[in-house]
């Protein structure tokens, strides 16, 4: 089953 | 001091229900100019995005900026107490320990008054920036809810391809694979019925089926759904409330296998 990608990875944290 | 008056107390209503199947506590940040809320799933693959502007309510007031910390399953448990004409209000001193909320209807009379313990809720913020999209759809929310819903039995991924052809979703499992292809249709008089697609270039991307469900959710706060796509970024999945503000979903795409 391939993965989700993680929001942080895109965005990064404030 | 903290103080809002919303005549049509259901748009806050749906506004719960559309996010509380992706997140448990949450923080509504309340300014001059708007309530918002920015929250991420556990699992941090999908974020919520709300705004609400200052100028959808009938009274206003909010003297200093505070968050108002929630227990969305409790909040949801007083909202099903709202009828659906009634009028919201909304309370909170600057300390921010309580939430007051009332409903009232004019034609029943009635007033019902809550309290509502609040909570610290230590939120991560994600800075979303501004990206131009390669593609952008816009397309009726209740069609969008009927191919997302549909595509389960098919499998849990749905592939999301743009390309000069339209828009399709596809979804592969062990029964065998499902294709939906909405093309550009702006023939109804009805704007609302209108899909548009504005491509730059093609985009394919995966998502979990699971989570475009959840976003549905918020179909009953608008007629149109707007999707925006680029290679390798989360789909941003946006459902205007009026012109008022928004409830915008973003999705991680899944890693190529």
């Amino acid at each position: 089953q391939n993965r989700q990608y993680n929001l942080d990875a895109f965005f990064g944290l404030k | 001091m903290f103080e809002a008056r919303l005549a049509n107390g259901n748009i806050f209503k749906m506004i719960v229900e559309s996010i509380r199947e992706l997140v448990v506590d949450v923080n509504i940040d309340c300014s001059t100019e708007e309530l918002s809320i920015q929250c991420m799933d556990s699992a941090h693959v999908a974020l919520v995005s709300m705004s609400l502007s200052q100028s959808a309510f009938d009274h206003f007031r909010c003297d200093r900026s505070l968050s108002l910390g929630l227990n969305l399953p409790n909040v949801s448990k007083i909202f099903k107490m709202m009828g659906r004409d009634d009028t919201m209000v909304l309370k909170a001193e600057d300390s921010a320990d309580k939430l007051m909320l009332m409903f009232e209807n004019d034609k029943s009379g009635t007033i019902a008054d809550f309290e509502l313990k609040l909570m610290a809720i230590e939120a991560e913020q994600l800075g979303v920036p501004d990206t131009a999209y390669k593609c952008s759809i816009s397309m009726p929310s209740s069609e969008f809810q009927r191919i997302v819903r549909d595509l389960q039995v098919m499998g849990d991924t749905c592939k999301i391809s743009c390309t000069k052809e339209g828009l399709k979703f596809s979804a592969t499992g062990q029964i065998g694979t499902g294709n939906i292809l909405m093309r550009q249709n702006v023939a109804s008089e009805k704007e609302e019925d209108h899909v548009t697609i504005d491509m730059e270039e093609p985009v394919e991307l995966n998502f979990a089926l699971r989570y475009l469900n959840f976003f549905t959710k918020a179909t009953p706060l608008s007629p149109t759904v707007i999707l925006k796509m680029s290679p390798g970024l989360p789909i941003v999945i946006e459902y205007p409330i009026e012109q008022l503000g928004h409830v915008k979903y973003y999705l991680a795409p899944k890693m190529e296998e």
